[in-house]
């Protein structure tokens, strides 16, 4: 619940009206982000931590200490529900990607076989939803609670700008059907990357291309332009 | 160059005109709505803050310079990946505006993924930057706005429910809060069944129906002069030197000939949006096969 708090908190502060309408000074706004940032870091951990405890992959117990939740505060907190007295559980076992709508996720990324766990937060089921993943190749075996899961690999447009986007080694997205998720559970996939040297980007064209179009640009909307940091000429209050 | 469609199969299509790469139709089974969608930009106003009616558009004031806003391309470059689960068409308007349209395949919503950023500054004039949806539907300037996702409100054109509105600003003083859905549905005609076009986003935003049949929804702001409200600076957020880049999601569902308008359809929706799944990474362990099973 201290885990929770942390974010309790700067959400209860975010409820002012300047970070709700965004009338704050970018200095101000940028701190409500951060507080908000550490807060969600935190509840992470606590995710983590059920997310262990619900699938019984509970670590043993040489996990370090750092990533226990003392037992004895926990034990004596009255707040804890008895089920959750007095066992061990890791609150770094499971990690989470905050970039995935910019297709970045380290762990899709760079790991070649992993446990994608899908939480479905509403009290009914959902069906028909999707999970959309940032790879590196394209090839994968997907595995769910009912058998194996048909894929589909496209890859990520080249950026535009060369302003820095994303970071990450992501030359695709891998999409599958994670079916009928019941409400307020937890559906794994496993996910082992599959070598296959014939698959090059190449192989995966566009059924319909019409790149040649040029995109009439009048020049004032150039980025280019925009490059010079635009200082307005305004007048500041008296500090 | 010619004119293309995608569809899914539960009977979802989209047609896109072959020539400029945009949009241009949505059908659902045997019903149709000629649908178009476009970017542009209001100019903001500069003001000069002296009196009130010369404010400047800034954190606390939308305030375009001009009702018209300005289209960011009339033809964009494109290209369409079709498979299994999803088609997706690839639209780039220009260096600092491109959109993703996608249709999944079981999926009752048209997904459109738009990525805005760094606004260009260099003619020192702010910009506001508006996505719209234009239909063939006769609304009679009668549009649809949430309040905080519980209710829609009816919302009338240059008009407000409790006292006689004088228009001081054509397009700002029809500007509503958007915070999670918008629709728009024509007269009711005499068997009762009307088309309804609904717009589900991804945060609040700010949402307005100018043209009939049309819906607006404002998605990115860069303003250089600040509006004398108190907070002492532009709204000019900036990252790595240059203008933020900004990136959401528009849902849009057409519901085809149905008597009122469908909560059944937006509702659920809206709340898998607002109540998205959560992704939990972990490393595979040999004892994984236990777990695969739901929990």
């Amino acid at each position: 619940l201290d885990g929770v708090f942390k974010l309790a908190e700067p959400v209860a502060v975010n409820q002012h009206h300047d970070a709700v309408a965004g009338t704050a000074k970018q200095h101000v706004t940028n701190d409500y982000a951060l507080r908000i940032s550490i807060g969600i870091q935190s509840c992470e951990k606590v995710i983590s931590s059920a997310l262990s405890k619900i699938q019984g992959t509970q670590g043993a117990s040489e996990s370090p200490s750092s990533n226990r939740i003392d037992d004895e505060s926990l034990n004596n907190s009255s707040r804890v529900p008895n089920d959750f007295q007095g066992f061990q559980y890791r609150d770094d076992e499971y990690e989470f990607c905050h970039l995935l709508n910019i297709s970045a996720c380290d762990p899709s990324e760079l790991k070649s076989s992993l446990v994608v766990s899908v939480y479905n937060p509403l009290a009914r089921q959902v069906v028909n939803s999707y999970v959309r993943l940032p790879v590196s190749t394209p090839v994968w075996h997907v595995e769910g609670p009912h058998g194996d899961v048909s894929t589909q690999a496209i890859p990520l447009p080249e950026p535009v700008l060369d302003i820095p986007g994303r970071i990450s080694a992501a030359q695709y997205e891998l999409i599958f059907p994670a079916g009928v998720l019941s409400g307020l559970t937890v559906t794994n996939f496993k996910l082992t990357r599959v070598i296959d040297n014939e698959i090059v980007r190449g192989k995966f064209q566009p059924i319909i291309q019409n790149w040649e179009a040029a995109i009439d640009v009048p020049v004032v909307l150039s980025v280019e332009n925009s490059r010079r940091r635009f200082l307005p000429k305004m007048s500041l209050s008296p500090p | 160059n010619e004119d293309f469609s995608i569809e899914n199969s539960v009977g979802l299509t989209c047609e896109f005109d072959g020539t400029t790469g945009l949009i241009q139709k949505i059908r659902r089974g045997n019903s149709e709505i000629q649908l178009s969608q476009n970017f542009y930009y209001y100019h903001g106003m500069k003001g000069n803050n002296s009196d009130f009616d010369s404010r400047a558009s800034g954190a606390y004031i939308f305030r375009p310079n001009g009702t018209s806003p300005i289209p960011i391309a009339q033809k964009v470059k494109y290209e369409v990946y079709k498979g299994e689960h999803v088609t997706e068409v690839r639209q780039v308007f220009s260096e600092w505006v491109s959109q993703v349209i996608r249709l999944y395949d079981k999926a009752d919503a048209v997904e459109f993924e738009w990525l805005v950023g760094p606004i260009p500054v260099g003619d020192h004039i702010g910009k506001e930057v508006v996505t719209r949806y234009s239909t063939d539907l006769s609304t009679n300037g009668t549009f649809y706005t949430d309040s905080n996702g519980r209710e829609m409100l009816r919302r009338k054109r240059n008009k407000r429910p409790t006292w006689n509105y004088k228009v001081y600003e054509p397009v700002a003083g029809n500007y509503y809060p958007v915070n999670s859905r918008m629709i728009i549905t024509e007269e009711e005609k005499q068997n009762k069944k009307r088309k309804t076009l609904i717009l589900l986003n991804d945060r609040a935003q700010g949402g307005t129906s100018i043209n009939d049949g049309e819906l607006e929804v404002m998605i990115h702001r860069r303003l250089l002069f600040d509006d004398a409200f108190g907070v002492g600076e532009a709204l000019n957020e900036e990252a790595y030197g240059t203008g933020l880049v900004t990136r959401g999601k528009h849902w849009i569902v057409f519901a085809g000939d149905t008597t009122g308008v469908p909560a059944s359809i937006h509702r659920p929706l809206a709340q898998e949006i607002f109540m998205d799944r959560i992704l939990a990474f972990r490393d595979s362990t040999p004892a994984d096969e236990i777990y695969l099973s739901g929990a």
